[in-house]
């Protein structure tokens, strides 16, 4: 299903980054602050993730490039993400092609939008398409840093949302 | 909905006394309903004890145990329904070394199970070393990420000048 | 009382300025009271801005990046009042090799300032192989501890074999 | 100061256990779960910690070596950390030796006692003892597994108590 990523101006990566996500076990590595943790928030933003505390910021602007001591600050980000669509198991609006990309695109002061194979589209379409694979931006399956210290140390009826996804 | 939170919780009970097993070499863990009659309004608690312990609260088990158990348990929800993706981020920090191997062994189990695809942040050498492809993440310029795929070889330097 | 709150936090902050260059080397720290012009009901914030990058709110820096502001902080205040022993369990976890290495360097330059004794428990080999001794604990027998002094030779053994 | 500590029947060591501290670093080693944290209760129990939770128990007596498998429950825990006394700084009353030993220990089911070179003391005089050298169970310098993560997430009033230790 998931099989390219690319972002530009998010977070960190002032620059376009991309990267293939293939069969198995694909490692990332590099040292403390280099952006490692900003790619998984980038899967969880283009998936429809819509609250800016899940981001680690206060407001969804944040996720935008802000500059350095020698760069300037962007002022749009934009995540892309190819799915692979050779069974034709996405809604039937999407089985005109083999892949399907999403794209978010936001505007510094403007907000975000969609797209799905180039149309526009809500949050709501792409939080579905994902939801019918089981995944999205709040999937048990996707761990963020700190997140099992979390489920340890919540109360009782804050993990009860673990056993939800799982139904 | 009531229904289907139960029969859940009987599913992920079932991978979860498994998994734990697999990732502690023994011992048994198990999630219960407290608090309410109704699944809906209920908590969650988890109750496990590694081998040769007796059962206890999850507050009593170490930092690693603690972070063992808290896979496992994410491990079991995933299987229940398992999805095309999985994203650890740096899930292995607290384990010891002999954690770490059968943590990787068990990836290694869960992606022959189900063909999903799994994208693992780590620092550990040993989870590193057991990667299908590794991709680094740089900062030459202060502030700004690069993404650049890599072998193990680099990866290890890259751990060494940081 | 409020006077002396105030001036601890001007010695700390003397320190942290100075701590959080060599851990990071480089970039800035500082500890601010706000929401009340009352120090003894005012709130401690802390900013930090690792080399190259702006100064922002802490949930912006990364895990790492948190982890060593957390020990600057923490160093900054026991330099400000040093006491005869110092305890840290695991603080190394979320580092990556290099930090890990201005870590040790930093343990090294307040032994020689202070003479305080460390008690430092560790996974990672590098702190390992910069202690002046070493104990392991072992559990032989499931649930019962033992504690043996050992070089680091077997240590790099006890994270083997676990 | 601190020289030696001995630990018997305390959480997962049954056995009596000796760790000499020395100047310089003394690294602790091992597997998880295999007791390193409990050293480091250890140490802030016998200088007089009276909160359970902070021994990550619900009442102090889960302190007490509860058993396994194969080994019966103890009903006693004892500590003894012995400070080099050579320059006579401690409270006059001691300086009749050149070594103070501070023991605490708690019997199930019958609560706990602190002694003094041997003789009954209270929790605040060995509490006393260990603040007039700026440590303590309690101290800035004593950071036990997972505080630094707590001091990051914290709310900006719960960390002033960092700058009353400093003062
Ligand atoms: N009263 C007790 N009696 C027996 N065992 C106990 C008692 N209290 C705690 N334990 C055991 O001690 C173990 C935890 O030890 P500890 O937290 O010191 O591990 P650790 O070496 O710090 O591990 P990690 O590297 O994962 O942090 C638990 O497994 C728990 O079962
Ligand atoms: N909008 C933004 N513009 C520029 N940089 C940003 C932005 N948001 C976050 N950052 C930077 O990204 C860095 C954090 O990256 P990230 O959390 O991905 O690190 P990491 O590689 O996961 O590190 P660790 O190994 O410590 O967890 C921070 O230092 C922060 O300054
Ligand atoms: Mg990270
Ligand atoms: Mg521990």
């Amino acid at each position: 299903m998931f099989r390219h990523l690319r972002l530009a101006g998010f977070k960190s990566f002032a620059d376009t980054a991309e990267l293939d996500i293939e069969p198995g076990l694909t490692g990332i590595v590099g040292p403390n602050g280099c952006g490692k943790s900003n790619i998984v928030e980038a899967l969880q933003w283009v998936m429809g993730e819509t609250s800016a505390k899940q981001m680690r910021s206060n407001e969804m602007d944040d996720v935008i490039f802000s500059g350095t001591s020698s760069k300037a600050a962007r002022n749009l980000a934009e995540i892309s993400l190819i799915l692979d669509n050779e069974q034709k198991k996405a809604p039937s609006e999407y089985n005109d092609r083999d892949e399907i990309e999403i794209a978010r695109k936001i505007v510094r002061g403007k907000g975000t939008n969609y797209r799905i194979n180039n149309r526009p589209a809500r949050a709501r379409d792409v939080q579905l398409l994902f939801a019918d694979s089981a995944t999205g931006a709040r999937s048990a399956g996707i761990v963020s840093q700190g997140r099992i210290g979390a489920i340890i140390g919540a109360k009782p009826d804050e993990r009860r949302t673990l056993l939800e996804e799982a139904a | 909905a009531r229904h289907r939170l139960l029969d859940s919780l009987t599913k992920v009970n079932a991978e979860l006394s498994e998994l734990f097993k697999t990732l502690f070499g023994g011992g048994k863990a198990e999630l219960k309903l407290i608090n309410s009659d109704d699944p809906l309004t209920a908590g969650l608690e988890i109750f496990a004890s590694p081998p040769g312990k007796k059962l206890q609260s999850l507050s009593l088990l170490s930092g690693g145990e603690q972070a063992l158990t808290g896979l496992a348990i994410i491990f079991s929800v995933f299987l229940t329904n398992p999805s095309p993706i999985c994203i650890l981020d740096e899930v292995d920090a607290p384990l010891d070394d002999s954690n770490v191997s059968r943590f990787c062994e068990l990836l290694r189990h869960i992606v022959t199970r189900t063909q999903t695809k799994f994208l693992i942040v780590t620092h550990h050498r040993m989870t590193m070393s057991q990667m299908d492809r590794l991709y680094g993440v740089t900062m030459a310029e202060p502030g700004v990420s690069k993404l650049v795929s890599v072998d193990l070889q680099t990866a290890e330097t890259l751990r060494e000048d940081e």
